[in-house]
């Protein structure tokens, strides 16, 4: 285990598996985590982005995570 | 694709993450 909740390991995962260089929106998030709601994704992401998980890329509804090089 | 500038923020805002991604993790062993 890492520590994370399965909400929390979802989304890290879905951006991890990200390759565009902007890396993956907020939009494209809920689209993939149909059953998770844009306010619960929000609350992971500004979690995971505390942690030094991900980071926020050219604007706040972007996302890139810190290990996947 | 990301203009110079688009790619300079990410490189910084990435090199943030990773410090505080060490800083959490050095936080959780002095637990």
């Amino acid at each position: 285990s890492n520590g994370l909740s399965p909400n929390q390991n979802q989304v890290l995962c879905l951006i991890k598996s990200c390759p565009e260089p902007q890396g993956i929106s907020i939009q494209e998030l809920k689209q993939r985590l149909s059953a998770m709601s844009v306010s619960i994704i929000r609350q992971v992401v500004d979690f995971l982005s505390n942690e030094g998980h991900i980071f926020s890329t050219i604007d706040e509804d972007h996302f890139r995570s810190t290990d996947n090089e | 694709s990301l203009t110079p500038e688009q790619q300079r923020k990410i490189e910084e805002n990435r090199q943030r993450a990773l410090a505080r991604r060490a800083e959490r993790l050095a936080q959780g062993t002095c637990q």
